[in-house]
């Protein structure tokens, strides 16, 4: 009944951690229970809920390293209905310290097994590398969510995006699967963002969501008051735009 | 003699790779012999230099795992007076094969130091992470040019990167120093800009430099023609600002 996303891209800056954040409070406020992820030892999906750092609180680390439930470190945000469990730069030890350990791609996905808590919709926000940290959580979601920037440097690395995804179904889990690809920051009126949508259309098909968001200044300063950008400015093109992403998933979930 | 640069930002998408590329450009337009590094697995410096990927030519990977020497692996780029120490996707494996090796951070520093070539000048461009191979940069380098996006989630980066420049500084090389904050993708009319560039201002003095990066259309689609862009379009408002951001760092570094 659970759904798992993974939002992931291993190029740096193309608004997971924006589009983790907002798509989690986009669902909360359609009233569907959510929990996000904090999957990256930098921590933004943490700080732009308004979380001060905080070396000795629970955090996704304490999961991956078995010391703790998902339960025991899930945070109450302030938007209903939204739940989170945080990151720790501790977490970057994880990459070094779960190298051996023989169930190490598998961590977040047996903590989720085991968790028995209301949220309907789970969002992970992943580092900008396929480590082992992005590895759980490909491991530990149904679908993918990626976010493009329509520009070239992000249309290279589609391909070893997509291969890594092979491997980890041959691998590991066959039912996972592309939810869709979000076009972000997008400026259609460029013919570079056109050229790379075409190529982008081709290789992913209808997996090429319909909602494009645009760049939109209140997107960028929302997380620095701690806030989803429908909370900080409901009415601005980015939360409009959120929101639009947010139903788009949910209809083709056939969730509302 | 020779001068090594590593430009640094575990913050995502800030303009690294656009930033090594055309200052490395900048450096060899004005004349002054420069070997560019690509030490990121995505490879997008090699990429954006017009390379196509080939997994058997010799990378940063055959010199870091000891197969290669620095003379055996640069090529000449398209443009003169510049040079390339390509990447590979081979790369992703170094994070895990060099964890326990007894020098694993020094291995470029120690390649580049039997390294006679004509280079008066080397960048050095990283990947999102602090991790071994941003590791081996920052040991091998003189000094960082950090480039910031003027938003929230790079200035909450900034701390963990000065003290990563700390720990590398007592741990292994106590000449790194900060060659200067570079504010790349700018726009100065936002509040935003204006707080987070105050902010910087107060953490950095005078290390925060004159030059900024415009946001420029130009600047994102040279790499899509394999080129710099000074190259792809010398009149644009990028190509002018990366060629001010070369003269500042060069009459800095008293080169020029
Ligand atoms: N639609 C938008 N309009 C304006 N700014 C945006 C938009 N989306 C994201 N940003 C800003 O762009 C920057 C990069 O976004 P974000 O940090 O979410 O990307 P990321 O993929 O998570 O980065 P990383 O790879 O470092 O994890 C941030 O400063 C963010 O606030
Ligand atoms: N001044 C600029 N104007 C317009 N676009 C820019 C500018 N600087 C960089 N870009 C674009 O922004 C995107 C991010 O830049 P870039 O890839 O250089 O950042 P990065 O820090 O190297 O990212 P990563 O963390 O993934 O290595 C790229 O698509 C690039 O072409
Ligand atoms: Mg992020
Ligand atoms: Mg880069």
């Amino acid at each position: 009944m659970r759904k798992v996303i993974a939002v992931v891209n291993q190029k740096g800056g193309v608004g997971k951690t924006t589009t983790a954040i907002n798509l989690a409070a986009g669902f909360a406020l359609e009233g569907i229970a959510s929990l996000l992820i904090d999957c990256d030892p930098q921590a933004n999906s943490t700080g732009g809920l308004g979380f001060a750092r905080d070396a000795d609180r629970l955090s996704i680390y304490s999961i991956l390293s078995g010391e703790a439930t998902v339960t025991e470190t899930a945070l109450q945000t302030d938007v209903e209905h939204l739940t989170l469990i945080p990151s720790s730069k501790h977490l970057i030890g994880a990459n070094v310290e779960l190298v051996n350990a023989e169930d190490r791609a598998f961590r977040l996905r047996n903590a989720l097994a085991k968790y028995t808590g209301p949220e309907r919709l789970v969002v992970l926000d992943c580092p900008p590398a396929l480590d082992i940290l992005t590895l759980n959580a490909l491991v530990a979601a149904d679908s993918l969510l990626i976010p493009m920037q329509a520009e070239y440097f992000a249309l290279e690395g589609v391909s070893e995006l997509v291969q890594t995804l092979d491997r980890v179904r041959d691998g590991f889990r066959p039912e996972l699967e592309v939810e869709g690809v979000v076009l972000t920051m997008y400026d259609e009126r460029t013919n570079l963002a056109q050229q790379v949508t075409e190529n982008l259309r081709t290789f992913f098909g209808d997996k090429l969501l319909k909602t494009t968001i645009p760049r939109n200044i209140r997107v960028a300063e929302a997380p620095s008051h701690g806030k989803p950008v429908q909370v900080y400015d409901p009415r601005s093109r980015g939360a409009e735009a959120y929101m639009e992403l947010a139903r788009e998933i949910l209809q083709r979930n056939k969730i509302k």
